[in-house]
C-alpha cells in the first residue's frame, strides 16, 4: 500500500 | 524589489526540466537568504523542495520576501525562448507581483519575457531535520540506470542497507532481479560509492516517481540517498555552489 508524504510531515 | 541572475541559466533550465513532471503549480518564495521551492507531486506521494542559496547567483537582490504562485508548464513555455548558454534574470518590481519578468542574456542578443503570475493557496509541509540511519552517496547515473532497468520488471523497488553496501531488488510477475552497488573509494569523486549505514534499511517505492525524478541527474554526477526504517527517502542532487534538489518520497507499506 502507497502512504502519502503528508502522513510523514506534519503542514506547516 | 526582487533580482536574481543566473550566471549559467542552462541550469535553471535543468532544475525546471527535473520536477516539470512532478508538479504543476508551485509557489516561488524568494527572500533574504535567496529561492525556494516546496510542492507536493499530484498523487501527494512525493514531495519536491528546492533550495538556492544567494550567494551562488551572479547578482541577487531580495528587499521584501515574496511569494511568486506559477505553472511549470507555462515557465517552460518562456524559458525554452532561452539558450542553454544564456545568462537568466528573474526580477519582479512589485511587492504583491503579478507577472515575474525574465531577462535571457546571450552574445548576440537579449530577451525579454513576462509570465503571468497566479495565487496559490497550497499548504506547505514541515520537513522535520532527520538523523537518517542510512546515507548513501553514488553517482547519479547509475542510479538512474539501476531504476531505469529494474523499473521495467516492477513497478515497486526495494531498497535494502548493510555494511557492505546497498542493494536494489524486484520481484514482479516475470520474474526478479537485484543489483549490488559496492562501496569504492575511488579517486574519481564522481565514481564514488559510499554508505554509512548507522541502522540497516529494507525500504520498497514506486520506482516510477524515481524515474520522474532522475532528469535530476543533469545537475550532478552524484546522488545522495537517505534513508530510515518507515521513513520517506530523500533523493538529493547538490547544485554546485548554489544548492540542491530534493525529492522526498513516501514508501509503500506490505499490507
Amino acid at each position: 500500500m502507497q502512504k502519502k508524504i503528508a502522513s510523514y510531515f506534519k503542514s506547516s | 524589489m526582487f533580482e536574481a541572475k543566473f550566471e549559467d541559466g542552462g541550469l535553471f533550465k535543468k532544475i525546471v526540466e527535473a520536477i516539470k513532471e512532478l508538479v504543476k503549480n508551485v509557489n516561488l518564495e524568494a527572500n533574504g537568504t535567496g529561492i525556494s521551492l516546496q510542492a507536493m507531486d499530484t498523487s501527494h506521494v512525493a514531495l519536491v523542495a528546492l533550495q538556492l542559496n544567494e550567494k551562488g547567483f551572479k547578482k541577487y537582490r531580495c528587499e521584501k520576501s515574496l511569494t511568486m504562485g506559477l505553472s511549470i508548464e507555462n515557465l517552460q513555455k518562456i524559458l525554452k525562448c532561452s539558450g542553454n548558454d544564456d545568462q537568466i534574470t528573474l526580477r519582479t518590481q512589485d511587492e504583491e507581483p503579478t507577472t515575474l519578468s525574465f531577462t535571457f542574456e546571450s552574445k548576440n542578443r537579449i530577451s525579454e519575457f513576462q509570465l503571468n503570475l497566479m495565487s496559490l493557496d497550497q499548504e506547505q509541509l514541515g520537513v522535520p531535520d532527520t538523523e537518517y540511519s542510512s546515507v548513501v552517496r553514488m553517482p547519479s547515473n547509475e542510479f538512474t540506470k539501476i531504476c531505469r532497468e529494474l523499473g521495467n520488471i516492477n513497478e515497486a523497488i526495494g531498497i535494502e542497507t548493510s555494511k557492505e553496501g546497498i542493494k536494489f531488488y524486484v520481484k514482479g510477475d516475470i520474474g526478479e532481479g537485484q543489483v549490488s552497488v559496492k562501496i569504492n573509494d575511488t579517486e574519481k569523486p564522481e565514481e564514488r560509492v559510499e554508505c554509512e549505514v548507522d541502522e540497516p534499511v529494507n525500504l520498497s517505492f514506486a520506482v516510477r516517481y524515481f524515474n520522474l525524478f532522475n532528469k535530476a541527474s543533469a545537475l550532478s554526477s552524484q546522488v545522495i540517498l537517505s534513508m530510515s526504517q518507515d521513513q520517506p527517502l530523500v533523493i538529493e542532487y547538490i547544485i554546485e555552489e548554489m544548492g540542491s534538489l530534493k525529492l522526498y518520497l513516501a514508501p509503500k507499506i506490505n499490507d
